[in-house]
């Protein structure tokens, strides 16, 4: 089929109360059957509007409060799909498999594939030297049953978050795919959305069409709040992304889409009830056949092609999220910029309808390691309101603006050719398609 | 389209070829 209807269900996760020590699996399977309850009904709602899959979010069956220890009774032994396994007809092939039957049934009769997140666990012994002094492995895992109840997708999420600790690496890269009447599938979790291995590797090497997404995404507002990353990346990637976050506003947690290259289909972001959502959204089977799929973009193009915008201000350095900035202020209501950092220099041309008094802007660029709760490498060129006046909250969660830009053009001399592109507006929506646009040598900018 | 309010625009790059096999781990868990 050329399109299909995909849905994500943004669950608010009903967390078990923490404990200590371990409960019992008939307690465990009780908080789980409690969110599963909730699953289902959005399952039912999908199937019923013609939707093909659903996406549930990471740890949507049985929340992230945990340690090593008490995650133990909410896990099962999840085979390998080559084992041809339809749980909702043999429950008991695998041992005791209580979540993975009820998914697999859920699927199976409402006739539509169901992606969720669970625990896996693997026993070992000493004669692997890498085996848990508690003789088992613990997998954050992601599973798809096909519209007959059948697991076709099993994936162990090979870029944990530091938090983590109840979890363990998977030895080995996974790159997991399925193929389907409405395309081929690609799969991964949260944290994974970072990486080469397996996010780019899915898509550039495995030519995947659609990626689904389950995450539990906490925003860091302004630059890293999940549907401005997540629909960035399913437009610079150039592949439908099918984002399923967990909603707890506790602790940030909200923003889940159906994203595909050329625009945003459906987003929900929601800081201010405690209530899931359930999205549903046609999408194109192979968007890389289609003709309006986006072509390539240089990135560096511009920037490199152009001379620094001089300017007699100094520079000053601010932190974002651990990583340190150079950031210049805008001090003008229009104006042009250049900040550097090492090998990367950041231009902006820009027009403020009036420059408020009450509001300070600042380019900024940044270009190394960040290292908190992961290791990775970034250049990133950001135009961000500053808390305050006071240019020391430059970097700082922001959460609305007043004032208003009627030109911008944003780029970098990147030397890279992986950029996600993002607009964020007051109250943390994201800036429509009709707003800017990316032009082929690399420019955020407005549209004329 | 008409001025609009910018809370953040960025160009989000990453340099993959620089980074370690696994996106690796910062501190231990933040409670």
């Amino acid at each position: 089929t050329d399109t299909f209807i995909a849905a994500v269900y943004e669950h608010a996760v009903i967390l078990p109360n923490k404990t200590e020590t371990p409960v019992s699996k008939e307690e465990a399977l009780l908080l789980m059957n409690k969110n599963m309850d909730v699953l289902e009904k959005a399952v039912k709602l999908a199937a019923r509007q013609g939707a093909h899959i659903i996406v549930t979010p990471e740890d949507g069956v049985y929340g992230w409060v945990f340690t090593r220890e008490t995650i133990y009774p909410y896990l099962e032994d999840i085979p390998h799909p080559e084992v041809n396994w339809i749980p909702c007809k043999e429950p008991q092939r695998f041992g005791y498999a209580p979540v993975q039957e009820r998914l697999s049934c859920l699927a199976k009769h409402n006739s539509i594939y169901v992606v969720a997140n669970i625990g896996d666990k693997k026993p070992c012994n000493a004669s692997d030297l890498q085996c848990p002094p508690d003789g088992r492995y613990q997998y954050n895992t992601n599973v798809v049953f096909d519209s007959e109840g059948r697991l076709v997708a099993r994936y162990h999420k090979y870029n944990l978050y530091a938090p983590e600790t109840q979890f363990d690496f998977p030895k080995d890269l996974e790159l997991v795919t399925f193929g389907t009447p409405f395309g081929k599938f690609g799969i991964f979790t949260c944290f994974d959305i970072f990486s080469y291995d397996p996010a780019v590797v899915l898509v550039e090497k495995l030519q995947v069409d659609s990626v689904l997404f389950p995450t539990a995404w906490g925003n860091l507002l302004p630059l890293l709040s999940a549907v401005p990353f997540h629909s960035a990346w399913a437009r610079a990637m150039g592949v439908n992304l099918l984002a399923a976050n967990a909603h707890n506003t506790t602790n940030h947690m909200t923003g889940s889409g159906i994203y595909s290259p050329e625009a945003v289909n459906v987003y929900h972001y929601d800081m201010e009830t405690e209530s899931g959502q359930l999205m549903l959204s046609e999408l194109k089977s192979r968007p890389r056949n289609e003709p309006t799929y986006p072509a390539p973009v240089d990135w560096g193009a511009y920037a490199k092609g152009i001379r620094p915008f001089s300017s007699e201000q100094s520079d000053f350095s601010g932190m974002f999220y651990f990583d340190r900035f150079t950031f210049t202020e805008l001090k003008r209501s229009a104006g042009n910029y250049t900040v550097c950092q090492k090998d990367l220099c950041c231009h902006l041309t820009y027009k403020m309808s009036e420059k408020r008094t009450d509001e300070s802007y600042a380019l900024g660029a940044f270009d190394g390691l960040h290292t908190v709760e992961g290791q990775y490498y970034l250049q990133i060129c950001a135009l961000v309101k500053c808390q305050t006046t006071d240019l020391s909250t430059c970097g700082k969660p922001i959460g609305s603006a007043f004032t208003k830009f009627e030109e911008f053009s944003l780029s970098g001399t990147f030397g890279t050719s992986y950029v996600f592109p993002q607009l964020t507006l007051s109250g943390s929506q994201l800036g429509p398609e009709r707003y800017y646009e990316i032009s082929r040598d690399g420019r955020l900018k407005s549209r004329s | 389209g008409p001025p609009v309010p910018v809370l953040a625009m960025a160009l989000y790059g990453r340099v993959f070829e620089k980074d370690a096999p696994r996106l690796g781990q910062g501190p231990v868990k933040s409670e």
